[in-house]
């Protein structure tokens, strides 16, 4: 496993999305995969529709919540996704009826796994394979702005997870990097940190909330239940399988 | 602390600007006076919250105002949460009775 992972290097993952009135993080989290993972394996750019993973759901909730593996299996009943463009994202939270049969497939899966509960175990596939949908505690992103989180489990129940991202690098903070500056009205304090493990993860909450949309969770404490449901789709077959390098 | 407790009288101005510049930042807008001052509330308390946040993490995260910073946060996870995950994943449940008798 290498030191330091970035698939956003490689240009392979997608715009951050914004799941305004809709509870689709699982949706937004399972799209990001299968585009990024056709990007890495296939070197082919798709945005695939959200939308069709929402209305075609098999449980049928739609906006109100669902599961990523529920999406991926979308997936393979519809046998492929079509485009974003094609079938546009609604935002509004509406309900609308399942339109994949009008519309061309631009991607598509064979599988979908779950991996191992451990960190080391997910970094490996992370780096070798390609990003990764996670699903976390999301108590601590409601006011985050910047910079890894480290919880507690009283802090941060990892038991109870309720939101649905896509983990696409890991690094490690110099040792210099400490926590400067101010929050709202409060003075600022520095902290010196020794250098730090962390998780790179893509949200769904549009550019301007966190780190361009992004947030950083420490890696090897499984911080706010990270490793509890660790699924990715599978795009290519078992037998042609290839291993891909992450860019540092 | 909590500005509940307090006298409604005039908020703090510095508070007052930091709300109305999440306001403007964020777009936020609210319907009545009422609704208003009741987000400005939960606004404050946030702000609290924060400070305490900071405190309690152990790594190098910054917390402070997003566009969730008029929310409680019950309704940050109803808004933005995945329900059905939530619900489903998070609760054990005893699927079972000691009483049962032969399988």
């Amino acid at each position: 496993v290498p030191s330091t992972c970035d698939w956003r290097k490689a240009g392979t993952i997608s715009p951050v999305r914004d799941q305004q009135h809709c509870n689709c993080c699982w949706a937004i989290a399972a799209a990001g995969n299968i585009e990024a993972l056709w990007a890495i394996k296939f070197h082919q750019s798709v945005e695939v529709s959200v939308q069709q993973l929402i209305d075609c759901d098999r449980c049928g909730n739609g906006c109100k919540g669902g599961f990523v593996w529920d999406a991926f299996l979308t997936v393979l009943n519809n046998r492929g996704l079509a485009s974003e463009k094609d079938y546009p994202f609604d935002g509004s939270g509406k309900t609308h009826s399942c339109r994949a049969e009008k519309h061309k497939k631009v991607a598509w899966i064979q599988d979908f796994i779950i991996l191992q509960a451990c960190e080391q175990s997910i970094a490996r596939h992370l780096a070798t394979q390609g990003p990764i949908t996670v699903t976390i505690n999301m108590t601590l992103l409601q006011h985050y702005r910047k910079g890894v989180i480290k919880a507690t489990p009283t802090t941060c129940d990892p038991i109870q997870v309720n939101h649905s991202v896509l983990l696409v690098g890991f690094g490690k903070t110099k040792s210099v990097e400490g926590r400067q500056g101010k929050a709202a009205s409060f003075g600022s304090y520095s902290r010196p940190r020794h250098s730090m493990a962390y998780w790179t993860l893509k949200n769904s909450w549009g550019t301007q909330w966190g780190e361009k949309g992004y947030f950083r969770l420490h890696r090897g404490s499984n911080t706010c239940g990270i490793t509890k449901f660790p699924v990715t789709a599978r795009v290519d077959k078992p037998n042609k399988q290839q291993q891909v390098s992450c860019p540092p | 602390g909590s500005l509940r407790g307090q006298d409604p009288g005039p908020q703090p101005l510095e508070l007052k600007e930091v709300f109305r510049l999440f306001q403007m930042q964020y777009n936020r807008s609210y319907p009545n006076p009422a609704e208003h001052a009741r987000r400005l509330d939960i606004f404050a308390q946030n702000l609290a919250n924060t400070q305490r946040l900071q405190e309690d993490d152990l790594g190098t995260a910054e917390f402070g105002v997003t566009q969730f910073s008029d929310l409680t946060e019950e309704e940050f996870v109803q808004l933005y949460g995945n329900q059905v995950a939530g619900e489903a994943l998070g609760v054990s449940r005893k699927v079972g009775s000691e009483e049962w008798g032969h399988s």
